[in-house]
């Protein structure tokens, strides 16, 4: 049998296969038997995140930081522009995908976590708070 | 006896990237 991969320090281990996931429902999963309706269900339950769609704009090697990958995300509704420099094997959920990487190699090998080609066009599940209502857009308690 | 194993659970947010737009967005 496959040895099971070792988690490096540097490694998050909540990547690794076979990692018990829990969600907001309290149901515990392994990580790679997560779907979409896990994260949306969860969001809804635990009320102070929100689940926004984050589309892949631009794949790159990142300037800053040799070894990495500089993603370019549209963010939510606003369609805001956020970066963020990642290893290539870190894995992204990819709405109605799964999980997504831009080495699935590096994933498999690191995580053993099977990933697809994380491709520019890609939506990608992300989490951001829950917009607090401002004071005058408050329901009057009645 | 043999010790019982705990096995660590993670909460399902720590998945998923926080992308909060910048201030300057």
């Amino acid at each position: 049998s496959s040895l099971a991969p070792v988690p490096a320090p540097c490694n998050p281990s909540h990547f690794m296969k076979g990692a018990i996931i829990q969600l907001a429902t309290g149901e515990l999963k392994r990580v790679e038997d997560l779907q979409t309706q896990d994260f949306v269900r969860s969001a809804e339950v635990s009320g102070g995140l929100k689940i926004d769609s984050s589309m892949v704009v631009d794949i790159r090697a990142s300037q800053q930081r040799p070894g990495l990958v500089s993603l370019h995300f549209n963010v939510g509704e606003q369609q805001s522009k956020v970066t963020i420099d990642v290893p290539p094997e870190h894995p992204f959920f990819v709405f109605g995908q799964g999980w997504s990487s831009c080495s699935p190699e590096r994933t498999a090998q690191l995580y053993g976590l099977a990933c697809h080609h994380l491709q520019v066009g890609d939506v990608c599940v992300s989490i951001t708070l829950q917009q607090q209502l401002q004071p005058q857009q408050q329901k009057q308690p009645q | 006896n043999v010790e019982p194993r705990s096995v660590p659970v993670f909460p399902w947010h720590s998945l998923v990237p926080f992308l909060a737009p910048t201030q300057s967005d």
